[in-house]
């Protein structure tokens, strides 16, 4: 096990304990910095853990989630990254510093940990929650399909067995209530990012709708400033646009509801995506997804930063 | 800890709505136990789906008498899923 955050691997995959351990060390090497949340618990008892990155009280804050979807373990691995990152860059980047003297920022790294663990130790390919589906064998639900935004309507699955399974009601899935129950809560969160795997696309409302959200001009053009920063490092790029038109139809998603609580800045990332591996990308990718989404995150930070409301 | 040896994630590119619906109706067939990475939607967006063993020839016969395009992503998902475990070990000793 690695001593300090400096000796953690982060170009490599690692189990949930491991990064439950770094959360640890990261929020005991900066105590002014970072602070750990626990916003619930998952179908199996595992804790939620939020990371707080705050330099004051009462501030404005904004969401980052990574691998909501078990499986995409670029995510959670790109995740752990940033909160490095944030540390790191805390007190040298003039923009990053700038958004911390204002804003907080809340990083969940291991959304679904249920899930996560699942995949470490049973199913790789794993994605759902792990709640058992009463009447059925099939066992989770789709945490994206889950949120009360369109549930139910098409774009999920009714049928416990798909791997888009909606469940059985909005925020039938501790991992997804515990979510909601924060942002409520907090009542001022203005940024909202939900990061997935794969296929190289920053999204935002709607998927539950063909109507475009009110804000659609103004983040469309947030997306573009966004992946043009990303393909900055290494040409990667993204395709951007609302998630009804830019995918499918996708009812009960995270970011439809996070923008209908009224966080304008509402998006969802899709990895990248090198057309050999789908999510389960090479270690040696880790690094370089996670530089380069994070150069999109900034683009989004600093805009909310730069545009209150 | 389930076994993937011999799954396949194929590439499918369908070239017309009448593919995508076919893909859709196949998505639809639960007992075949596909995973769809991406789900068929439009002829601009790939289809990645992950094939188990048994059912991989008939998938492939069946996308071939539709006429449907694809290439092999992934050819032993295992191999892929061993790679990934010894890189992970190797690393962390």
């Amino acid at each position: 096990q690695p001593r300090n955050t400096d000796g953690y691997d982060y170009a490599n995959y690692h189990t949930l304990n491991e990064i439950n351990s770094f959360i640890d060390m990261l929020v005991a090497e900066n105590p002014n910095l970072v602070s750990k949340i626990v916003i619930g618990q998952s179908y199996e008892g595992r804790p939620l853990n939020v990371l707080k990155f705050s330099t004051g009280a009462n501030r404005p804050g904004i969401w980052i989630d990574t691998g909501i979807h078990s499986r995409e373990w670029v995510t959670q691995a790109s995740g752990t990254w940033f909160a490095k990152k944030i540390v790191t860059d805390y007190g040298r980047d003039p923009a990053l510093t700038a958004i911390l003297n204002k804003m907080d920022i809340f990083l969940e790294i291991v959304t679904n940990p249920d899930g996560y663990a699942y995949t470490h130790t049973s199913n790789r390919m794993w994605r759902k929650t792990r709640k058992p589906n009463s009447g059925y064998s099939c066992v989770g639900v789709d945490p994206n399909r889950n949120w009360d935004a369109g549930f139910g309507g098409a774009g999920a699955s009714g049928y416990p067995c798909s791997e888009t399974y909606r469940g059985p009601y909005a925020n039938s899935e501790s991992e997804v209530k515990s979510i909601v129950d924060f942002v409520k809560s907090h009542g001022n969160l203005k940024a909202f990012v939900s990061i997935h795997s794969y296929s190289q696309m920053l999204l935002y409302p709607y998927g539950y709708t063909s109507t475009p959200c009110k804000d659609q001009s103004e983040l469309h053009a947030l997306a573009k400033k966004a992946i043009t920063d990303l393909a900055s490092l290494y040409g990667t790029q993204y395709t951007y646009g609302s998630i009804i038109n830019t995918i499918y139809q996708a009812s009960g998603g995270t970011i439809d509801w996070t923008y209908n609580q009224g966080i304008k800045y509402s998006y969802t990332f899709e990895l990248r995506d090198t057309g050999r591996y789908g999510f389960a990308l090479p270690a040696n990718q880790i690094i370089p997804t996670a530089q380069e989404t994070w150069l999109a995150l900034m683009a989004i930070m600093q805009h909310t930063y730069n545009n209150p409301y | 800890r389930e076994n993937f040896v011999g799954h396949q994630v194929l590439r499918i590119q369908p070239t017309n709505e009448e593919q995508i619906s076919v893909l859709r109706s196949l998505a639809e067939k639960h007992d075949l136990g596909l995973d769809f990475w991406t789900e068929p939607v439009s002829v601009t967006k790939p289809v990645d789906v992950r094939i188990p063993f048994k059912v991989l020839q008939p998938i492939k016969i069946f996308l071939l008498e539709n006429d449907i395009q694809y290439s092999i992503m992934i050819q032993d998902l295992q191999d892929l899923l061993d790679e990934e475990e010894r890189v992970m070990k190797t690393r962390s000793a």
